[in-house]
C-alpha cells in the first residue's frame, strides 16, 4: 500500500512541477511530503510561486494565483492517475484573461487524454467546446437544455 | 471509458425529462445564474451513488426532488440515468454499456438499477471503485470547492492521491 | 441595547425587502428572527426566493443567486445603519451579464449615500467609477498603481 | 465623513511608496491578478487596527512586510497611513483631517500615530469604533468573503447589524 501511494506521489509531483511551469510561465511548483520518513501517514504540502515573485507562502498568494496553483495540482492527478472523465464547475472564476487562457490552453492539452465537461458561465471558455450545451430557465423553475454541436472547437 | 448520455427527470430544476449526450473530448455547459447548470452536476454526483444530502447543497434527501414552480405542481420522484461506453472493460461487468439508474420517490423509498437490473446502492458503488469513478473527490470539482485543495489539511491531499491511485 | 438591536434589526429588515426586490425583481425576499421571544439572544435567518421559483432554501440557491442574497443582505445593514465608506473586494465574481448589471444599478444608487471603493478584475464592472485605479506588477515583484480620472462614469 | 488617501510603503507587494487618492463616490480598482488589489484592502484592514495575521492571509505579522523580489531586497518596515476627512466631526477628534498611522519593524516593534502624534494600536481602535467603521464585519468585504453572510450562524449575522448599530 505504501509503495503504491509513493509511486503515485512520485508521478504527481513530477507531473506538478511541468503544469506549473505552463500555469505559471517562469515561475516554478514543487510538492512535498510534510513527514518523508513515515510514508504511512505523511500529508502534502503545495508549494507555489509564480515568476518574479520571492514569496512561497500559500496563503499569500492572490485569489486567482491559488486557483491557478489549485488547477495545477487537480491536473497533476490526473495525468498521473488518470479517470476516464472529469466534471469541473466554474473552476475559472478568479482567472483574469491571461490566466484564462493559460487554464484553456492546459485543457486544450487535456481533450485527448480525458473526457471533459466544463461548467461556466463565461464566454470565453466556450470557445474550447466540442459539444456546447445551453442551459435555460425561463422564469417557470423549470430548467431547458439547447444544444448545439461544435464542428471546429477553436484551437487555442 | 465514458459517459455517453446523461438522463434527468423530476431532478431539482428538471422538472421535464432531459437528455445530455456527450462526447469523447470537452463538453461546455453554458447558461445564466440559477438556470440549472450545478443541478448537472449534482445529478451526476447523485447517480454515482452520493449519499448524505449535504453533497448536493439539500439539507434533507428528499430535497432533490422537483419542489414544484408558479404553474406546475411538484414531482412525485427524482430519477437520474447515466450511460457509460463501456468497451474498454474497465468496468467490471459484461455490457459495452452500462446505465446506471437512481430514484427517490418522496416517501423516501429508493431504486437503483444498473442495465434495468434492480440492484442496491453498494452495488453501483462498488462496481465504480475499481474504475477511477467511484468517489469523485477529485474527478468532480463542485462551484467553489477548487481552492479547498489548497485550504485542506495536508492529510486530506494525501488522502486525494491514494484514491486516485 | 435590546430596543438598539430591535429598531436595527427592523430598518435592516425594511431595506432587505426593498433592495431583494430589485437584486431579484419578481422574487421576494425577508429577514426572520430564529427566536423573536429572546430578543437579547436571537439569531437572524435570510429568506430569498427569486422571481418563479418556489425553493427557499438559501442552501439550494445557484452560486449567483446566492451572492445576489448576500449583497441584498449587506446593502440593507449599509442603508439602514450607513458607515462612511465601504470596500468590496470582487463580490460580483459569480454573477452573469444580467445580475452584474443589477448589482451595478445598486452601486449606482448608493454611490450619493456613501463612499464605495470595488475591486475588480472584470472590465464591466469599471464603468460605474467616478476615480479608476490600474494596478499592475511588471515581473519584479512590485506593485505600481496607476491612477485615471473618470470625469463621467456611466450611469447605468 | 470619508476617505482621503491611502499611503503604503514597504507593505506586501507595495516596495515602492504609492499613494492612492479617494474621492467621495465610486472608486474601482482593477488589474491582473496577483497584481496586489488585494494588497490595498488588507493595508485598509491593517491600519484600521487589524490584529492578528491571519486576517491578513498571512501567518505571521511579519508577512506584510516587502519580502523582496529577484531584484529587490527585502524591506525592514512596512507602513500605512490612511487620511480621513472628518469636517463632519464623526470622529471624536479636533481635527478637520485625521491621518492614522501603523509601522511594523521586522524586529517585532510596532508604532502607531494619529496625526504625527504617537499613540497605542488601542487608542486608534477607540477613535474609530464610535464612527461606524472600527470593526469591519460588513464596512470591508474581502475577496470570496461574501458568502459568508449566508454560510454563518444566525448568531453572527445578529452581530454584524449589532456591530453596525
Ligand atoms: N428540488 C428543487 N425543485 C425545484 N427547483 C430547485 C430544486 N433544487 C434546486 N432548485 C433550483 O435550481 C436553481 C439552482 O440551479 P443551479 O445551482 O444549477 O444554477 P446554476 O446554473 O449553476 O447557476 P450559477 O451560474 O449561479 O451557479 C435554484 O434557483 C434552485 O431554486
Ligand atoms: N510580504 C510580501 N512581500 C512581497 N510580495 C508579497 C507579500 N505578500 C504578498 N505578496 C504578493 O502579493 C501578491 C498578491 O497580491 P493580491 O492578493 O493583492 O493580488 P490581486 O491583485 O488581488 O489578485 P487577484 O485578482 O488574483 O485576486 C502575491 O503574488 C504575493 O506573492
Ligand atoms: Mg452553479
Ligand atoms: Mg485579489
Amino acid at each position: 500500500i505504501v509503495e503504491i501511494f509513493e509511486e503515485a506521489f512520485n508521478d504527481v509531483a513530477h507531473h506538478f512541477e511541468e503544469i506549473i511551469s505552463k500555469l505559471f510561465p517562469g515561475g516554478r511548483g514543487r510538492l512535498r511530503l510534510t513527514d518523508p520518513e513515515n510514508l504511512l501517514e505523511t500529508g502534502i504540502e503545495v508549494d507555489a510561486r509564480p515568476a518574479g515573485k520571492s514569496v512561497r507562502k500559500l496563503s499569500l498568494l492572490s485569489g486567482g494565483e491559488r486557483s491557478m496553483a489549485a488547477l495545477g495540482f487537480l491536473f497533476a492527478v490526473f495525468r498521473a492517475r488518470p479517470s476516464p472523465f472529469y466534471l469541473l464547475d466554474e473552476v475559472e472564476a478568479a482567472l483574469d484573461d491571461l490566466n484564462l487562457h493559460r487554464f484553456l490552453e492546459l485543457i486544450d492539452e487535456f481533450r485527448n487524454e480525458s473526457q471533459l465537461v466544463l461548467i461556466t458561465h463565461q464566454k470565453r471558455s466556450m470557445d474550447v467546446a466540442d459539444c456546447l450545451y445551453g442551459v435555460t430557465m425561463q422564469g417557470s423553475g423549470v430548467t431547458k437544455v439547447v444544444s448545439q454541436k461544435m464542428t471546429d472547437p477553436v484551437r487555442i | 471509458m465514458f459517459l455517453k448520455s446523461l438522463e434527468i427527470k423530476g431532478f431539482k430544476s428538471f422538472a421535464d425529462r432531459t437528455e445530455l449526450v456527450f462526447e469523447p473530448g470537452v463538453t461546455v455547459v453554458v447558461g445564466p445564474n440559477g438556470s440549472g447548470k450545478s443541478n448537472i452536476v449534482d445529478a451526476v454526483t447523485w447517480v454515482l451513488g452520493a449519499q448524505g444530502p449535504r453533497a448536493l447543497r439539500g439539507s434533507k434527501m428528499e430535497d432533490v426532488i422537483f419542489a414544484g414552480g408558479p404553474q406546475r405542481a411538484a414531482l412525485g420522484r427524482a430519477q437520474v440515468m447515466l450511460t457509460i461506453d463501456n468497451s474498454t472493460g474497465i468496468l467490471p461487468i459484461d455490457f459495452v454499456e452500462v446505465a446506471i439508474s437512481r430514484t427517490l420517490y418522496r416517501s423516501g423509498e429508493s431504486e437503483y438499477s444498473i442495465n434495468g437490473a434492480p440492484c442496491r446502492l453498494l452495488d453501483i458503488q462498488e462496481l465504480l471503485s475499481d474504475s477511477g469513478v467511484g468517489r469523485q473527490f477529485h474527478t468532480i470539482v463542485g462551484q467553489g470547492q477548487l481552492d479547498a485543495v489548497l485550504s485542506a489539511r495536508p492529510e486530506d491531499r494525501r488522502a486525494v492521491i491514494e484514491e486516485a491511485a
